[in-house]
């Protein structure tokens, strides 16, 4: 017989460390930053 | 092997922002009209090279209200950004600029302002006045009941209506009507226009010869005028006796 088995979810700590010296990726390029408040 | 294409140009990127700069500068530039814009944020950017230090460029701008009138000598960096609250026009401008040199010049534009919605203002204020319209009754009323009250306590030229720049009224808990308007200064004193209004003329249109007033009328509970104006260059004479006259002095700017 087939049982479902229980999988923990995953956490903040398990996620796959970005390698050392790897930059961040860029911004989106457009739209640009709001400087006052969103309409 | 032919080099990469350089990366597009971001939205934030301090050449956008410059391009973003000279162009509201040019469209406040241009306006007769309202208020001063400014830039809420670059929505985007395409840059097309032309050659060596010359490129055309085409922004796409969201632009916000300021509470500068667009006569006032006042820098754009100095004006404040009217809120949401209190119910504000935003603009959204295409403009297509060429950059020589590190140098911009606009080469067209095209504009489009509206009010802020009337109810996503009433969600965020429930108890805000809202925007009325120019040609309201009130409105004109006590855009009229202002200026005549201005010009019988000021021994400064007589003043004319240029312009009405917004006009809000709130009906609780008491009925008031605030107007905001540009002014233009006469070759006329307030004796001479009693007189003959119709041979007062418009001073050249100097930027010291223009101003702007704000209005509040309390029509209920009790009736109450209070107009404060602002010339722009003028030296103004307080009157301490008039209290409901307030009168803010400006600085001369070149």
């Amino acid at each position: 017989s087939v049982t479902k088995r229980a999988v923990a979810k995953a956490t903040q700590h398990d996620k796959v460390p970005r390698p050392v010296g790897f930059a961040p990726p860029p911004p989106p390029p457009c739209p640009g930053k709001i400087r006052h408040f969103d309409i | 092997v032919p080099a990469a294409p350089p990366p597009p140009l971001g939205c934030d990127d301090p050449e956008a922002e410059a391009a973003a700069e000279a162009a509201v500068n040019y469209i406040n530039g241009q306006s007769h009209h309202g208020y001063k814009f400014t830039v809420n944020r670059v929505k985007d950017i395409r840059v097309v090279p032309q050659g060596p230090n010359n490129a055309i460029m085409f922004v796409d701008l969201e632009l916000l209200e300021t509470k500068c009138p667009i006569l006032s000598p006042t820098p754009l960096e100095n004006c404040t950004v009217r809120s949401f609250a209190e119910h504000a026009v935003e603009g959204d401008c295409d403009v297509k600029l060429q950059k020589v040199d590190g140098v911009f010049s606009v080469l067209a534009s095209k504009c489009h302002s509206h009010e802020d919605s009337r109810e996503d203002v009433r969600k965020v204020c429930p108890d805000c006045p809202l925007l009325a319209k120019m040609n309201n009754t009130e409105v004109l009323e006590t855009v009229s009941a202002a200026l005549n009250d201005y010009n019988s306590k000021t021994t400064d030229p007589y003043l004319r209506l240029l312009e009405i720049g917004r006009a809000q009224i709130q009906y609780h808990p008491g009925h008031v009507v605030v107007v905001e308007f540009a002014v233009g200064a006469t070759n006329c004193s307030a004796e001479e226009a009693k007189a003959n209004v119709q041979a007062c003329q418009l001073l050249p249109e100097d930027q010291s010869n223009f101003g702007f007033c704000k209005a509040v009328m309390v029509k209920r509970p009790s009736q109450d005028l209070q107009v404060d104006c602002q010339l722009y260059g003028h030296q103004v004479p307080c009157f301490p006796g008039y209290s409901s006259l307030g009168i803010t002095l400006s600085q001369d700017t070149s």
